[in-house]
């Protein structure tokens, strides 16, 4: 209960929105109520859950104090799942320094921590502040990744990230594994990478993996969950599987 | 004939690592003498040409001076394609502060300039500082993209970063294009999305698309490109075409 969870890799394309978007979509059915931050000014978590980016959206406002948490989270079309939209001003959160764009985000994540089981912050695909911060104010990160040689090498630059927040902000940051994304098994490398995961980096894979499917793609342009575009597909039975592991796990 | 190229988008996993490497490599066989610079700290065009990501790799050593151009240029095992490589230090040439980032970059790649008939520039996936130092010193700029929702949300994006680096630094900067990869034609948004991009945007988009093909990862195991690799598969046949379309159209 009340745990933030990041969803973090600096390689780009991986899944981490898509992987934010319908594992909160599955768990605000069961029901957990769940809060999205979209900490990416590109803010595909805001428009892949049906709002707009606008200027001054959400999370800005919200971390530098213009706005109270309360005012800045929006509903969405997906039972039990709030969001925080992204906005154009998310990098200067970053300019400000580290130390006290942390110090905003936490003061205001922890306003809010009581109404919600869980908080998931979806990263943009970088090393830099936004994500060091959001590692910073997180229990936990999650990794999505896809099964190719350029997503494995990035495992380290993550890997990397999260020890350096380990060492400078948060002792306590759990990895709460990888997550195999666009999964296809009939790819070369498919089932080298899990091993790979395993064995050179001792990180947990977990069993549950999500299917490439193109029912993904149709979700996001309707600003939608798979769950609720096509619930029978493979995309939205995988993230209900993976949803249920994860919760068995923790 | 000199010219800069830079392969940007912020979006992540769109192709800009794939195109900068399959590009060069096609226009090294005709032959042209391609060098292709790794402006990503993730490094994955210089391990997709077979190098390793050191931890003073060649972009930094050459824009800050420590060494000379030619002393890090490296030769790759495609014909008439040379590297010079990430490394962890490109974050720092960020920091040094854009304006001299830039200086640095440009003076470096003037004394090669006359060597080759094109300089690839690879971009991380970012609006931030390595990329506008990128799209300041390069005559123009490729766009790769993916035919998804998301990627089409990008494009405002990276045109915006665009029209930045004209108004603050290179005026001249010129948009060569964009170019649909990993495109599979049943997929429900693919056809849509050149029409966005020509109307909405009035862009240029390339005819030749690049398909989704399990070679790329295959071959970027093997550190080389997909012509060296399975030369008659179908995204070899296609970056062939696409170098043959530009070069027919500049
Ligand atoms: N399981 C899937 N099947 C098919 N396509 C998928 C799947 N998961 C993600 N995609 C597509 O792959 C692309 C990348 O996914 P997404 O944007 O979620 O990744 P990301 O890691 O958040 O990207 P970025 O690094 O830019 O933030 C998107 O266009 C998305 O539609
Ligand atoms: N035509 C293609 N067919 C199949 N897979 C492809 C194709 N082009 C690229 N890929 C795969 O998609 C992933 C993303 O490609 P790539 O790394 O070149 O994109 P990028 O835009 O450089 O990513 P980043 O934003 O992280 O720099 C890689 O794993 C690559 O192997
Ligand atoms: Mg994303
Ligand atoms: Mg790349």
């Amino acid at each position: 209960k009340n745990q933030i969870l990041a969803i973090a890799n600096q390689k780009g394309g991986v899944g981490k929105t898509t992987t934010a978007i319908n594992l909160a979509s599955v768990l605000g059915l069961i029901p957990l109520r769940c809060l999205v931050v979209d900490v990416d000014p590109q803010g595909n978590a805001t428009t892949g859950l049906g709002h707009v980016v606008a200027g001054e959206g959400g999370t800005f406002r919200m971390a530098t104090g213009i706005e109270e948490p309360q005012q800045v989270i929006t509903k969405t079309r997906e039972a039990g799942v709030d969001l925080v939209s992204a906005c154009s001003f998310l990098e200067r959160l970053a300019e400000q320094g580290e130390a006290s764009g942390i110090r905003a985000l936490r003061s205001c994540l922890e306003q809010v921590e009581t109404y919600y089981d869980l908080i998931l912050l979806d990263c943009p695909p970088s090393a830099g502040g936004l994500t060091r911060m959001a590692l910073a104010v997180a229990d936990g990160v999650l990794i999505p990744t896809q099964s190719e040689p350029y997503a494995l090498e990035g495992v380290q630059g993550i890997l990397q990230v999260i020890s350096n927040v380990q060492r400078d902000h948060k002792p306590e940051l759990r990895v709460a594994g990888t997550v195999l994304t666009m999964f296809e098994p009939e790819q070369p490398f498919a089932w080298e990478m899990a091993s790979h995961l395993r064995h050179r980096y001792g990180l947990k894979v977990w069993d549950t993996v999500i299917p490439r499917d193109s029912v993904v793609a149709k979700a996001a342009a309707l600003g939608r969950s798979v769950i609720k575009t096509e619930p029978c597909s493979r995309a939205a039975l995988s993230y209900i599987e993976l949803a249920r592991e994860i919760l068995d796990h923790e």
